[in-house]
């Protein structure tokens, strides 16, 4: 099993259409594939027609009686597509750091509940939201591989800095290393800013930064309205090929770059 | 003093490009403008050229020691443009929720700290964090009015739902109305994607909802490179006039849309 991580405290940088595209990708190629919802606003929960405000059992039900929990297995939710599954979000998540406070321990809480699950899926995808927090130190304790979306602009450049610095000090704590993956999305060449942006990018991470980038493409607005995977709305589109030649590159090199 | 807040918990919607550009124009028009990030992850304040990692006082300072915090005034940095002001964030608000929990009172830090400020600004401008957390609540409690962006595509209609909902659990706490305006943002005619959902956001909101519309353009992306708000890098691009008669219109009607 191979749990992914989707994570950059930037907002609106692809998190969720990375998450949706790549786990769409997978299932579409007969894998098992899981994608946990750890965003409180639950983008990805909505995205597959379900309501983060209402859901009874999500992924907040694993923090509140550890151990004790719904077996994992009712919180894997079908969804239309074969071999595609969701561990939906609440809003009550939002609540968690509030409730943790600097309890011990409530980083490995998500990491026990996969193991749990290793025999059903052979891949496990995790959505996070766009602040540093509980949530996300769980996100990063439970993976063995990191995609990083930035979007080619200026202000996300800053923010990538700032995201490496953070997952420094939370790796240290690690006993594995995780290997992680810079994405450049929304990338535009007609602007000058994306242009100068990824340059800039490549120039400060060559060894971590995919080799490719993924275009602006207006289709993965439809495919959200539609609630459908870019890939299964139109394989052929820009932004399709691009994560299909992204999935191949990361499955090919065993881990990173 | 008029006290705005911009606020979604969705990602990547607009809110710091809300932020600068409404205070830019105000600024450029003689008002004196603070501007206030709440962002842990600082976007306002990496846009004017300072690092939200080592900067020594910032809004968290006001959450520190509340009552002997460093005089407001020297909170408030000058920008390189006339009357424009910024309180900038420090990552350390990534902790403040974990820190306060449930400590009660903390809800009205930023209300206090703004009114010390009240001879010395015409304008207060808070650029929110996308989340929902003990700083949105302080910006809310601050603030006369305020702008909800809201991206034209389908999972940013949810998300203002569950936004909506929010803001009505949160203003029940206030003594005084706080009326708001949703301002479409990054609206692209050529996609049917966000034709669909204007007319969705108009249809669900009828009264709440600006008459007109942020388009999308690529110069917002070139004025952040420079560390501009877009009015100063071009003030007959399409998104400064689209803000300029957001800006027009809001103050017209003395409160909201
Ligand atoms: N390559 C792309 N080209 C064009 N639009 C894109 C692209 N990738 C994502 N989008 C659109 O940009 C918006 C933001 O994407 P998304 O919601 O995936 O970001 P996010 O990082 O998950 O946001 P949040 O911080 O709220 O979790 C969505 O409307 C999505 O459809
Ligand atoms: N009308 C627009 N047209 C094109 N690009 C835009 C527009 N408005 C904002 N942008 C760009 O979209 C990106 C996201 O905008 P911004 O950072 O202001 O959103 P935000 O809601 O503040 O994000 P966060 O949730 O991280 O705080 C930036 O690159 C910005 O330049
Ligand atoms: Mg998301
Ligand atoms: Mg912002």
């Amino acid at each position: 099993m191979s749990v992914w991580a989707v994570a950059n405290q930037k907002g609106g940088v692809g998190k969720t259409t990375t998450t949706v595209t790549m786990a769409g990708l997978l299932a579409q190629r007969g894998k098992s594939t899981l994608m946990i919802d750890l965003d409180p606003h639950g983008s990805l929960t909505t995205y597959f027609g379900y309501d983060p405000d209402s859901i009874e059992t999500s992924v907040y039900s694993l923090f509140q009686n550890e151990g004790g929990v719904p077996s994992d297995a009712s919180l894997c939710l079908a969804t239309q597509f074969d071999n595609l599954y969701l561990m939906p979000a609440s809003t009550a998540l939002a609540t968690l750091d509030r409730q943790l406070g600097a309890r011990e321990g409530m980083g490995l809480v998500l990491a026990r509940a996969i193991q749990r699950l290793a025999d059903r899926f052979e891949h496990v995808f995790i959505d996070c939201p766009p602040v540093l927090g509980v949530l996300m130190v769980n996100a990063l304790a439970a993976s063995d591989r990191l995609l990083i979306p930035v979007q080619t602009e200026f202000l996300a450049l800053k923010g990538l800095e700032r995201m490496l610095r953070t997952l420094g000090m939370i790796l240290r704590a690690r006993r594995r290393p995780l290997s992680y993956i810079i994405v450049p999305t929304m990338f535009d060449r007609r602007t000058r800013a994306s242009l100068e942006s990824l340059k800039n990018l490549r120039e400060h991470h060559p060894d971590e930064i995919w080799k490719s980038v993924i275009p602006v493409d207006t289709q993965f607005r439809e495919a959200s309205r539609l609630g459908l995977p870019l890939t299964q709305l139109n394989a052929h589109s820009r932004g399709a090929i691009a994560y299909a030649t992204l999935l191949d590159t990361v499955l090919a090199s065993g881990n990173g770059g």
